[in-house]
C-alpha cells in the first residue's frame, strides 16, 4: 500500500505569466512526482499540488526562487488518509 | 437477513463491493422503477452497472449521469450513492421527479471506474486513472476523461503513460469508456449527459478540446447558471460557470464533448465542493450535504431538459 507520509499540498497563488511559466516547468519534471489536484494555471484561481516528502525542500526554493507564493494546504497528506480510513472502519463496523 | 436502504450509512465512504450491494438492495426495493444494466466489465474485469430509473416506454428519451470516472474522487460515488436513493425515494413523493420519470428515464452509473475505485482503497488512494497496461510502459493507466473521440490527443492531454493526464494510445481504448460509448450509441436517444467530478466547485459545458464557443453556449450557460443558483441556496456553496476551456483549461478528449459533439446538447460536468481544503480527502460528513446541494442543481437541469424537447 503505497503511503504518503510527509506529503504536503501546496495552494499557489498564480499572479503573472512569468509565475505561470515557473509552474509550467515543474509540471515537466516528471521526476518531482508532483500529483496536480487542480490542472490548468490562471490567475483567476488557485493550483494545488501535492508535493512527495522528498521533493519538498527543492520545490519549495524553486517556488521562493520564483517568487511563485504559495501556502502548505495540507501539512502531512498520510494523516489525512489515517483519518479517513479509521472513520471508514468504524462506520463499517 | 431482511435487506434494506433505510440502514445504509450515506454518510461514509464505501467500498465496491458495499456499492454494488447497495444497488441490488435498492432495485430489490423498487423493482417497477429500477433495473441494473450491465454495460459491460472492466479492464480487469470488474462488472459495470448503470442504474436505469424508468417508468415503462420503449427508448424513451434519456438523461444519464455518471460519477467516480477520476477513482479518487470518492465524494462523487458517495454523492451517486445518495443520489440513487434520492430518486428512488422521490418517486410518487416529489412531483417534479414523478412527472420527470413519467416522460424520460434516467441512466446513473455510480461507480465508472471500478479498478480505480478499487485500487484506491487497496494501493493507492491517490489514483485517478484507468488500470490498463500499456505495452513498452511500465506505468499503468489512462486517464478516462481525456480518452473519448473529441480532440483526442490534443492539447491538455498527455502523451506519457506515465502521466496522470494520459490520453491512451487511441481514442475509446479504455473499456470503461468504450461501455458507456457504447451504450450511448446503442440506445440513440439520450437528451442529456452529465458528468460529475469534484475539485473547484464548478459547472461546465463543452467545450475542452477548443477555446471556441459552441452554438448552444448562450442556452447552457443560462441553464448552468439557473442551476447553480438553486445548488447555492442551500449551503450558499460558491460555484463558477462555463465552458471548460474558458474557466479551467484546454483539456482534450473529454466525454460532455464527445456526448455534445454527438448530439447531446444538454452535456455538463460538475466538479463538487471542496470547501474544506481538503480536495480529494473530503470527511465523509461532508457527503450529505455535498450530495444535498449537487441534487438540487441536478434536478434543475433534469426538468429544464425534460421542458425543452429537442
Amino acid at each position: 500500500k503505497e503511503l504518503f507520509n510527509g506529503d504536503q499540498v501546496l495552494r499557489i497563488h498564480v499572479e503573472s505569466e512569468d509565475h505561470i511559466q515557473a509552474l509550467k516547468e515543474l509540471e515537466e519534471d516528471v521526476d518531482s512526482g508532483l500529483d496536480f489536484w487542480t490542472h490548468g494555471f490562471s490567475t483567476e484561481r488557485p493550483i494545488d499540488i501535492r508535493v512527495p516528502h522528498s521533493s519538498l525542500s527543492a520545490v519549495k526554493d524553486f517556488l521562493k526562487k520564483n517568487n511563485v507564493p504559495f501556502n502548505v494546504m495540507i501539512n502531512n497528506v498520510q494523516e489525512l488518509l489515517d483519518r479517513e480510513k479509521s472513520e471508514m472502519v468504524s462506520n463499517a463496523k | 437477513m431482511e435487506r434494506s436502504t433505510k440502514s445504509f450509512n450515506f454518510a461514509a465512504y464505501h467500498d465496491l463491493e458495499t456499492i454494488y450491494s447497495f444497488m441490488d438492495t435498492l432495485v430489490a426495493s423498487h423493482p417497477n422503477l429500477i433495473t441494473k444494466v450491465h454495460i459491460g466489465n472492466s479492464y480487469e474485469n470488474r462488472p459495470m452497472y448503470a442504474l436505469k430509473f424508468s417508468t415503462g416506454g420503449v427508448n424513451r428519451p434519456a438523461i444519464w449521469v455518471d460519477a467516480g470516472i477520476h477513482s479518487r474522487e470518492w465524494v462523487t460515488q458517495a454523492s451517486a450513492v445518495w443520489i440513487a436513493n434520492k430518486i428512488a425515494s422521490n418517486y410518487g413523493v416529489d412531483p417534479s421527479v414523478t412527472s420527470l420519470l413519467g416522460q424520460m428515464d434516467i441512466y446513473l452509473m455510480i461507480v465508472t471506474n471500478p479498478d480505480g475505485y478499487v485500487f484506491t482503497h487497496t494501493n493507492n488512494r491517490m489514483w485517478r486513472k484507468t488500470r490498463s497496461v500499456k505495452s513498452g510502459s511500465s506505468c499503468r493507466g489512462v486517464d478516462p476523461n481525456r480518452n473519448w473521440d473529441a480532440g483526442f490527443g490534443g492539447p491538455g492531454a498527455s502523451k506519457d503513460p506515465c502521466s496522470d493526464s494520459y490520453h491512451g494510445p487511441y481514442a475509446h481504448s479504455e473499456v470503461e469508456v468504450k461501455n458507456v460509448v457504447d451504450l450511448i450509441m446503442g440506445h440513440g436517444n439520450f437528451k442529456s449527459f452529465i458528468s460529475v467530478h469534484s475539485y473547484s466547485q464548478l459547472l461546465m459545458y463543452p467545450y475542452g478540446y477548443t477555446c471556441t464557443d459552441i452554438p448552444d453556449m448562450s442556452e447552457l450557460h443560462s441553464v448552468g447558471t439557473a442551476a447553480i443558483k438553486e445548488l447555492t441556496s442551500l449551503y450558499n456553496t460558491r460555484y463558477q460557470v462555463g465552458s471548460i476551456c474558458k474557466i479551467i483549461y484546454q483539456a482534450s478528449g473529454g466525454s460532455i464533448d464527445w456526448t455534445y459533439d454527438i448530439g447531446i446538447k444538454y452535456s455538463f460536468a460538475f466538479e463538487l465542493r471542496d470547501t474544506g481544503f481538503y480536495g480529494f480527502l473530503l470527511p465523509a460528513n461532508q457527503i450529505i450535504p455535498t450530495a444535498e446541494e449537487t441534487w438540487l442543481g441536478l434536478k434543475y437541469i433534469m426538468e429544464y431538459v425534460r421542458n425543452h424537447p429537442y
